[in-house]
């Protein structure tokens, strides 16, 4: 996975992306 | 032996196997606990889901296939489903240390967040098995179940699909370098064509945080 760009902020999750925070 | 490409993708096939073999196709007790410490219980309606595109999936697949084959589909399918709880788990388990939340009654109640995490599952799945993989049982190599064919089959908006990508990588170590780097290439198909297609939730994003920040202007219509 060290090739994966990943996006997310510290802060953000699964629950975020789909609003249930 | 040298490494062939199907030889590359029949380990990449054995591998998943093995992976999915310890896993199961019904939800885990810790599941089911996140299930019941929810305010809605949403057990029935995932297994009723689950159920529900299972038929959708087999069907789809041997129409694609030819009706020979709609047993392989559902087999790939079954195989996608374990990867389905197996992420499902993990993802809960890093939700709830990263908020200190038992309580998921919302994301675990929400339609399009287990329609995508079960499509991408599928997708992993389909892609192990790839186009080359697919001849060495005998599917035609016409058939393009590449994605997007998927987000096809379970009617999902690109845009839905993309959302679980990133989480669905951290929440499975196991997956191999050459599909992450799949996963990977479907988010960049997606962000840069399939989420601006008509319809697509994106611009319904772009318009909320747009009346959000106080302007009015419409977001450019695709056709523009």
């Amino acid at each position: 996975a060290q090739d994966y760009h990943f996006g997310l902020e510290e802060g953000e999750g699964i629950s975020e992306l789909f609003d249930c925070n | 032996l040298p490494q062939t490409p199907v030889r590359a993708a029949m380990n990449n096939i054995q591998q998943l196997i093995m992976i999915l073999n310890s896993a199961t196709d019904k939800p885990s007790d810790t599941l089911i606990t996140y299930f019941n410490n929810c305010t809605v219980n949403p057990q029935d309606s995932i297994l009723k889901r689950v159920e529900s595109f299972h038929h959708i999936f087999k069907k789809k697949f041997a129409e694609a296939v030819g009706q020979g084959w709609a047993e392989t589909g559902a087999q790939r399918y079954r195989l996608g489903v374990r990867l389905y709880y197996r992420v499902m788990e993990s993802m809960l388990k890093s939700e709830e240390e990263r908020l200190s939340v038992q309580n998921f009654s919302t994301l675990l109640n929400d339609n399009i967040f287990h329609t995508s995490l079960l499509a991408c599952a599928v997708e992993v799945v389909m892609a192990t098995y790839g186009r080359n993989a697919s001849q060495s049982d005998g599917t035609s190599a016409e058939t393009d179940l590449s994605f997007p064919w998927i987000l096809n089959v379970f009617d999902l908006k690109a845009f839905d699909f993309y959302k679980v990508i990133e989480s669905f990588i951290r929440a499975e170590p196991s997956l191999t370098r050459e599909m992450i780097k799949h996963l990977e290439r479907c988010e960049h198909r997606i962000l840069e064509s399939l989420a601006w297609q008509s319809g697509s939730p994106l611009f319904d994003l772009i318009k909320q945080s747009k009346e959000r920040e106080g302007q009015t202007d419409q977001p450019e219509t695709t056709s523009t």
